[in-house]
C-alpha cells in the first residue's frame, strides 16, 4: 500500500470511526507523542553535551599546538646555533693544524 | 537516513538543540 | 492549575467532546508526533556527526601530543649536548691559560 492510500485509509478511518475508537486513538496518540517528545529532549541534551566536549577538546588542541610551535622553534633555534660552534670549532682546529 | 548533508556550525547547532529543549509540546 | 488538575480537564474535555473535536485533536496530535519525530531524528543524527568530529579531534589531538613529545625531547638533548660541548669548551680555556 502507498503512502498515499495509507494516509487515505487513515483519514476515512478517522472520519467512519465512533467516538470511542477516537478517544482511544486521542490516548494513543499522546501517549506516543510523550514518549518521542522524552527522547527528543534526550537527544538534545546529548548533542549539547558532546558538543561542548568537542569545543572543550578543540581548546585543548589549539593550546598543544602553540606550546608545540614554540618548542619547535626552540629546536630549530637551538640546531642553528649548534652548527655554528660545530663550523667554528672546525675552523678553528683547521687554523691551528696549519 | 545517513549524515544530514549540511552540518551546521556549532553555535547554530546549540541553538538548535536548545530550542528544542525549550519548545513546548502541548 | 497543578499537573493532575490539567490531567483531569483534559480527560473531561475527550470524554465530554463531540466527534467534531475529537477529529481535531487526533489531527493536531498527529502533526506534532510527526513534527516531534523528525526533531528527535535530526538532534540524533547531529548528535552522532559531531560525536564523530569530536573522536577525529581526539585522534589528531594524540598524534599531535605524541609529536611534541618527541621535538621535546630532542631539544633537552641538544640542550644537554650543548651545556657538554659548552663546559669542554671552558675546560679547555682554562687549561690553555694555565
Amino acid at each position: 500500500m502507498s503512502v498515499e492510500d495509507q494516509r487515505y485509509s487513515d483519514a476515512m478511518r478517522v472520519l467512519e470511526a465512533g467516538p470511542e475508537w477516537l478517544r482511544a486513538e486521542i490516548e494513543r496518540l499522546s501517549r506516543e507523542l510523550s514518549e518521542t517528545t522524552h527522547e527528543k529532549i534526550q537527544a538534545a541534551e546529548y548533542g549539547l553535551v558532546v558538543l561542548e566536549e568537542k569545543q572543550q577538546l578543540k581548546q585543548q588542541y589549539d593550546d598543544l599546538e602553540i606550546e608545540y610551535e614554540t618548542v619547535r622553534q626552540e629546536l630549530d633555534m637551538l640546531k642553528e646555533a649548534f652548527g655554528q660552534v660545530y663550523s667554528n670549532h672546525k675552523k678553528v682546529a683547521a687554523d691551528g693544524e696549519s | 537516513s545517513g549524515t544530514p548533508c549540511s552540518m551546521p556550525q556549532s553555535g547554530v547547532l546549540a541553538n538548535f538543540f536548545n530550542s528544542l529543549l525549550t519548545k513546548k509540546v502541548g
